[in-house]
């Protein structure tokens, strides 16, 4: 979802 | 993790790891932009900060700690060790132009308003614009040494190849942020030009010269 508390990509 | 991801990872890991090698072997940061290295370490640490509150996986936290660690490695070299090597006349973009708006569009647009995340932010707008020194500095003295061009290719590929990444993970994923993705086409968008010259000259084996 566009609010995803944690960024997963670098 | 998809294809198209952990080639972006890759070429981004390639990419910092040339530029430590150039400089280390060559004992010399001559056509390497300062500035555009301090941007970076700026955008690494605003970005990883979570390496101390959220845990993603071994490849991420490692992933992390390389990219600081080049980026701090490059700067000591640059500032510290072949300091003499710098050439400081040339690299004169001025970073108050490209931290001031991006600290500003940080506060007004992101997802959340906590630190961590206009900091997250923060570091998406300013990667989108930090090789702007560097490419000035190109164009300023007109040309580029070949493994600088493969430094500034594979760095630029990265974006371009998380462009797909994000392409893929809305479809198979029903995934995306919007940062990130319209930020990336930003930052693949400034290095088209550079494309353009390192597939038709670099690639044919002549050196990156600005046409005069």
């Amino acid at each position: 979802s566009i609010f995803n508390d944690s960024h997963d990509e670098l | 993790m998809n294809i198209f991801r952990l080639s972006g990872d890759l070429s981004h890991l390639l990419a910092v790891i040339i530029l430590v090698l150039k400089i280390w072997t060559t004992r010399s940061c001559a056509g390497i932009s300062g500035k555009s290295q301090i941007l970076f370490a700026i955008v690494y640490v605003t970005r990883y900060l979570d390496l101390v509150t959220t845990f993603v996986s071994v490849y991420n936290t490692s992933m992390k700690v390389i990219f600081i660690g080049a980026s701090f490695a490059t700067i000591y070299l640059m500032y510290s060790k072949f300091k003499a090597t710098y050439d400081h006349n040339h690299d004169s973009f001025r970073i108050e132009f490209l931290l001031a708006p991006t600290v500003i569009l940080a506060l007004l647009i992101n997802q959340k308003f906590t630190v961590l995340e206009v900091l997250w932010t923060f570091s998406i707008y300013l990667e989108s614009v930090a090789i702007l020194p560097q490419l000035f500095m190109v164009s300023k003295t007109g040309e580029a040494e070949s493994i600088t061009s493969h430094y500034l290719f594979a760095l630029g590929s990265y974006r371009g190849l998380y462009l797909l990444n994000w392409i893929y993970r809305y479809y198979a994923e029903d995934h995306y942020e919007l940062i990130a993705i319209v930020s990336g086409i930003v930052q693949t968008v400034l290095y088209c030009d550079f494309f353009y010259l390192y597939i038709t000259k670099v690639l044919k084996g002549k050196k990156l010269q600005l046409p005069a």
